[in-house]
């Protein structure tokens, strides 16, 4: 599976995600990347994510949209919601994967609660790759 | 504003004696083209959309991530690849599940977003919306490469004896 979120100039936010899905699958089994709200969201005024992991949790939880939802609905930071998405609610039901996300002011998380996770970051001041 | 753009390529268990010196390069080089590539029509002034659609199609056809080229492949040893995109100006979206000839899903996902009135279209129709709005489409085998080929055949050695499938098999 494969993401990204973008801030432009104009300050819109989009998120995006791509994948092949779960290898081995059957029965046309579908994970949380094509879903709206679960594998991917945006709204310029909360924040933009994109999702990768067990796709059948992210589903359940709707996690790209629980994180917005905390920052719109919870006045939360997007580093709280998305650090109480990942490593408590996704990682309390064992449910392994991580996320991507940015807000309007260009800050920007990527919490996971696997082992690695290929991911990185480019604003006008620093950039990075990271695997582990 | 000042641009920025994040990106991912997968979270799991990304072993350490798995991934070689030159296999890391390969994955720490394309998600660094990915990263310019999507930075630079930030920086031209293209939209967050537009900078979402080139970093992702730069990875789909990278054969090292699980999208587009490379992706993993299903039981019966096809391809069935999803992918979505949203607007955050107007929380427009749109995403196809399913499809087996469409190159590019992310530009599938966009095209249902800007060119249809709904959200998600699904399987054949899916394909067939894509085909009417001229996008790519290519042989289903076209997503397989050598190195997946490889862990389905041993993924699935022994089938139809009683050796139990491999640790990959998640079905009962």
């Amino acid at each position: 599976t494969v993401g990204c979120v973008a801030l432009d100039k104009d300050g819109n936010i989009a998120a995006g995600t791509s994948t092949g899905g779960m290898m081995n699958k059957k029965y046309g089994r579908i994970g949380d990347s094509p879903i709206i709200g679960a594998g991917t969201y945006a709204d310029n005024e909360t924040c933009g994510v994109s999702c990768t992991g067990h796709g059948e949790y992210f589903i359940r939880i709707g996690v790209a949209k629980e994180i917005s939802d905390q920052m719109k609905f919870g006045k939360k930071t997007l580093k709280e919601a998305a650090e109480y998405t990942v490593n408590e609610h996704l990682s309390g039901m064992n449910a392994q994967g991580g996320i991507i996300a940015m807000d309007k002011d260009g800050n920007f998380e990527l919490v996971f609660n696997t082992p690695g996770m290929y991911r990185g970051y480019k604003n006008a001041t620093d950039e990075k790759v990271m695997i582990y | 504003n000042r641009p920025a753009i994040v990106i991912h390529g997968g979270a799991g268990t990304i072993e350490r004696h798995l991934l070689s010196d030159s296999l890391e390069t390969i994955i720490r080089t394309a998600l660094q083209d990915a990263l310019n590539a999507g930075y630079a029509v930030l920086e031209n002034g293209g939209t967050a959309v537009d900078a979402v659609e080139a970093t992702i199609t730069l990875l789909e056809n990278c054969p090292e991530f699980n999208a587009g080229k490379g992706a993993v492949m299903t039981d019966v040893g096809t391809h069935e690849l999803d992918a979505s995109i949203m607007d955050g100006s107007d929380l427009n979206a749109g995403a196809v599940a399913g499809v087996k000839t469409v190159k590019s899903p992310i530009l599938a996902a966009r095209t249902v977003m800007v060119r249809s009135p709904h959200v998600m279209l699904a399987g054949e129709g899916a394909e067939e919306f894509a085909k009417q709005e001229g996008l790519e489409m290519v042989d289903n085998t076209y997503f397989t490469t050598p190195r997946i080929q490889k862990r389905w055949d041993e993924s699935h050695k022994g089938e139809g004896s009683n050796v139990p499938k491999s640790k990959f098999s998640k079905f009962g």
